[in-house]
């Protein structure tokens, strides 16, 4: 949830970091290491993006715009949200 | 609700815990008893005991630890991944461990263990994640001041283990669909520009920067106020938005709850002994006038003199002919106020006293 008046929509990309991890810990993104902007697959990363979007009733995009990033910071359930 | 790929169950009904080591956190009592009351949670929905032992292998294990405990699922230090645990087995499956790194309490101050525990316990009874925001294993954690099993949650366990045998089946609430065509609401406000629909513990928003529904907790922007509210307003020239329950009522500035609240409505407002609470309030901007709706009649309050006008209360019917004879939620947005009863939804000219349009309660969401 944002504050009032709710954050603009706009991305800021340097969560990328924040990106990666949680698509690993949640999504069986399976990286080994590689950062995500390197990612030869970046449809992949996509894709895990949309899965978790999905999960979350939020704008499936695939990109991780606030909102998305605004969920992936809140503190959770380290159980995976796919089937391993 | 989604249960554990492969079903994972327990067959034997009657679990034994043991809590291997405690958080220093809290009093060894204290977490003996966040966790006994999050089994018990789980225990009053279906045929399910569990019993605490102190010694040798228990079905579910449960112990505070950090960093790599060697499991293959390192934790990550204060926030992030507060807990996990694993699904019904030998060995390993059922255990509960819960990072150290984190601050563990019985208050609503981060992180809860009774709310975390609950959750984890959902996990070792063979439970996945919910995409159900108002249920105890949806994955982010959200403390609205009591811990209960949703509808969704109870759905999920008896689906794996069955009823209880408890002769009245336990029930939980449900979360409010936005677009679900018989929605209605407990109360309504502007705030800051935006629009916000409170029904039983949840505030549903619209704002330009998104086109979905944001649908969460009242708790996560203020933690203290009640569920199940009556009536709020927002006087804009003041930056304060007012929410009632019953005959007390709370200010807020944002996300702050002002200060020395909740105050009663007699005192503050003028209000007979009577109301014993209001049912909708909506305050026009330009007037600084507020209309409060109490059953069938209204009242008028002057927000510059602090006092309510007189000449009231008078019938709603006649001060606001066509919406009935009572209001749940009320608001105004252009110029024009819009009342709500039950699913209908009437958008009323102030100036001309007339009903404009007759719509739906929730066409705002556009489902």
């Amino acid at each position: 949830s944002h504050g009032f008046p709710a954050a603009t929509s706009e991305t800021q990309e340097q969560d990328v970091e924040t990106v990666q991890k949680y698509l690993e810990n949640y999504y069986n993104l399976n990286s080994n290491g590689k950062k995500v902007e390197r990612q030869r697959n970046g449809g992949l990363i996509t894709e895990k993006l949309k899965q978790m979007q999905k999960f979350f009733g939020l704008r499936v995009t695939g990109k991780p715009d606030a909102e998305t990033l605004n969920v992936m910071k809140q503190p959770r359930c380290g159980v995976p949200d796919v089937a391993q | 609700f989604v249960l554990t790929p492969g079903n994972p169950r327990w067959e034997n009904t009657n679990l034994t815990y043991r809590i291997e080591n405690y958080t220093p956190d809290l009093s060894r009592a204290a977490v003996d008893q966040a966790i006994e009351k999050a089994f018990q949670l789980w225990r009053n929905v279906t045929p399910l005991t569990f019993t605490k032992v102190s010694e040798g292998q228990a079905d579910i294990m449960i112990s505070f630890v950090r960093g790599d405990h060697r499991d293959n699922y390192p934790f990550d230090g204060p926030g992030g991944t507060l807990a996990h645990a694993f699904q019904p087995g030998a060995g390993i499956g059922g255990d509960a461990h819960f990072d150290d790194d984190e601050r563990w309490t019985t208050d609503f101050q981060n992180y809860n263990l009774y709310r975390v525990a609950a959750h984890e316990f959902g996990h070792s009874l063979g439970l996945s994640h919910s995409t159900d925001i108002g249920a105890l294993m949806y994955p982010s954690y959200i403390f609205s001041g009591d811990v209960q099993l949703s509808q969704d949650d109870i759905d999920g366990i008896q689906a794996i283990y069955g009823p209880s045998q408890n002769p009245i089946q336990p029930t939980g609430p449900q979360t409010p669909e936005v677009c679900d065509s018989k929605l209605t609401f407990d109360a309504i406000t502007t705030i800051r520009g935006e629009m916000m629909f409170f029904k039983d513990r949840f505030y549903m928003r619209t704002n330009p920067f998104y086109p979905e529904v944001e649908l969460n907790f009242i708790s996560v922007f203020w933690p203290h106020l009640p569920n199940g509210l009556h009536a709020a307003y927002e006087v804009a020239d003041r930056d304060e938005v007012r929410f009632f329950k019953g005959n007390k009522y709370w200010a807020v500035k944002g996300q702050d709850v002002l200060y020395g609240y909740p105050r009663d409505i007699y005192r503050s407002f003028g209000f007979p002994r009577t109301v014993k609470s209001i049912d909708a309030a909506v305050s026009e901007e330009d007037t600084g006038k507020t209309y409060f709706f109490v059953a069938n009649k209204c009242w008028r309050y002057d927000e510059y003199k602090q006092s309510m006008d007189a000449g009231y209360p008078k019938m709603i019917a006649e001060e606001f002919p066509g919406i009935g004879d009572k209001v749940d939620a009320v608001f105004q947005k252009g110029g024009f106020f819009y009342f709500f009863r039950g699913t209908r939804q009437y958008k009323f000219d102030p100036k001309t006293k007339r009903i404009l349009t007759l719509l739906k309660a929730n066409s705002w969401f556009n489902c």
